[in-house]
């Protein structure tokens, strides 16, 4: 099973439209694909039309008090499941303060059904706290969504911090798979630069130890095309919604890249 | 003093673009303006070109070691004074959790300048956890910017609840100021929907005692501009990068709409 998290703690940059549109094309291609919601706006299962009533169970429950995964799957689409995540997520970070193993809690759950799925989507909050952690700490690459913007650049640093830190002291195999340009403006003189410095950045680290040293930056770029922010409010993935749109063909693209039998860097 | 914090937990939506350029918008028609940087990314910071070296003392020291705010306050154009954060910030969430009075910390450091400033604005970090309480602590208004999209939208209700839950507990007079569109592409059908959405919900509360019973949907808009996300990367406000633009064009109604004599609802 490839085990992906989607993280950057930038806000707004992408990371619930690549978790869902990502993990329809992969499901689409005939992979079994799990989603899982770590983020307290539960954006992801709202992306499914999912809201989880007062009286189930969520990825909370899973992380508080250790129901089974399996138990609150539930089936968005052939070959899609989603774990979903609801407001009481947003109590975690204080709740598992103390907890002992606080940081491994989502690795531990997801053990039961590795073998079920070809593939495991993780949407995280914007933030790199408690949350985020069991999400590096459960997966074995990081994918980066990142808008060509200077702010959401700045953060990047940071980011590859927290990587080396759980690498170093909890899950050892974590690696940076990639970043994919997300909400790309080709022509702008920024994205430019930008996409500049994040070449010369990955190319500096060839051939190091760093946990991002065979990362790439995917040559599929996904472009700004409002038919993705219109299928979010028909709880809908664009494959669904908009299937002929730019939308639709960047994931799919995206999805051959990152899902093709590696070739080494 | 008009005492503003910039809030949305929706990550993206243009919450430290609009702190950095009204804030310039403001102290440019004359009004001397504080900004308070709450944001463990520190954007709003790097906004004006500030990464506070590892020996200085940040937001992040006036809330754990009582150090006095205007100590820490740096001048980065005329009439505009900073409050920076650095990374320590990040760790605050959690060691503040059992400090006594955690959320008012801020509201207690801001009293002493409250005289030195016309206006004050605050940018909050994209979640709802003890930083944003303290902005809202210490504030007498919020402004929520917001894209229309339907994801920034879900949010919305979660932002009133723990508004009214601050006004009830900590900050009787707490209101919602106003709602002002970021990034805005009013040409597109969600972007109409959405809107709709917005003014039937703040029609509906006008005469109840909710918070956000006088909240306006501000007529200024500010439309999607790449000058606002280039001048970022070279730390200048709008109006020092590109004092012609639509960005700064926005930016300055938006200023002459929230800070002019206010009319009844
Ligand atoms: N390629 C795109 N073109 C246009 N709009 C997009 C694109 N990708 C995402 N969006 C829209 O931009 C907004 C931000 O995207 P999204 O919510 O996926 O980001 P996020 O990183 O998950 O945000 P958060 O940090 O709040 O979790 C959403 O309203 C989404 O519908
Ligand atoms: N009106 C606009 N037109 C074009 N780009 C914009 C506009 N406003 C902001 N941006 C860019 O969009 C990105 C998101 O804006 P910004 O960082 O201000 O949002 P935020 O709400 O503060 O994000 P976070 O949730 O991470 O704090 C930034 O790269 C910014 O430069
Ligand atoms: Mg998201
Ligand atoms: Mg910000």
């Amino acid at each position: 099973m490839r085990r992906i998290a989607v993280i950057n703690q930038k806000g707004g940059v992408g990371k619930t439209t690549t978790t869902a549109n990502l993990g329809a094309a992969q499901a689409r291609a005939g992979g079994r694909v799990l989603l899982v919601d770590l983020d307290p706006q539960a954006h992801l299962s709202l992306y499914f039309g999912v809201e989880v009533a007062d009286d189930r169970d969520s990825i909370y429950d899973v992380l508080s008090s250790s129901v089974p995964l399996d138990s609150v799957a539930l089936d968005v689409g052939t070959n899609v499941s989603l774990i979903p995540a609801d407001i009481d997520l947003a109590g975690a970070e204080a709740e598992l303060v103390s907890v002992t193993g606080r940081e491994v809690l989502l690795r531990e759950a997801l053990e039961p059904v590795n073998g079920d799925y070809d593939c495991l989507l993780i949407d995280c909050p914007p933030s790199l706290g408690v949350l985020t952690i069991n999400a590096l700490a459960a997966v074995d690459e990081i994918l980066i969504p990142l808008q060509a913007h200077f702010l959401a650049l700045q953060g990047l640093g940071r980011l590859l911090e927290t990587v080396t830190l759980v690498r170093q002291r909890i899950n050892p195999r974590l690696i940076v798979g990639g970043i994919v340009l997300c909400m790309h403006e080709s022509t702008t003189r920024l994205a430019g630069e930008v996409v500049e410095d994040l070449k010369t950045f990955l190319d500096a680290a060839r051939g190091t130890n760093q946990p991002w040293s065979e990362a790439r930056l995917y040559e599929t770029v996904i472009r700004r095309n409002i038919k993705l922010a219109e299928s979010a409010s028909f709880g809908q993935t664009v494959f669904d919604y908009a299937p002929r749109s730019n939308g639709a063909i960047d994931y799919q693209r995206l999805a051959a890249e990152i899902f093709a039998k590696r070739k080494p860097v």
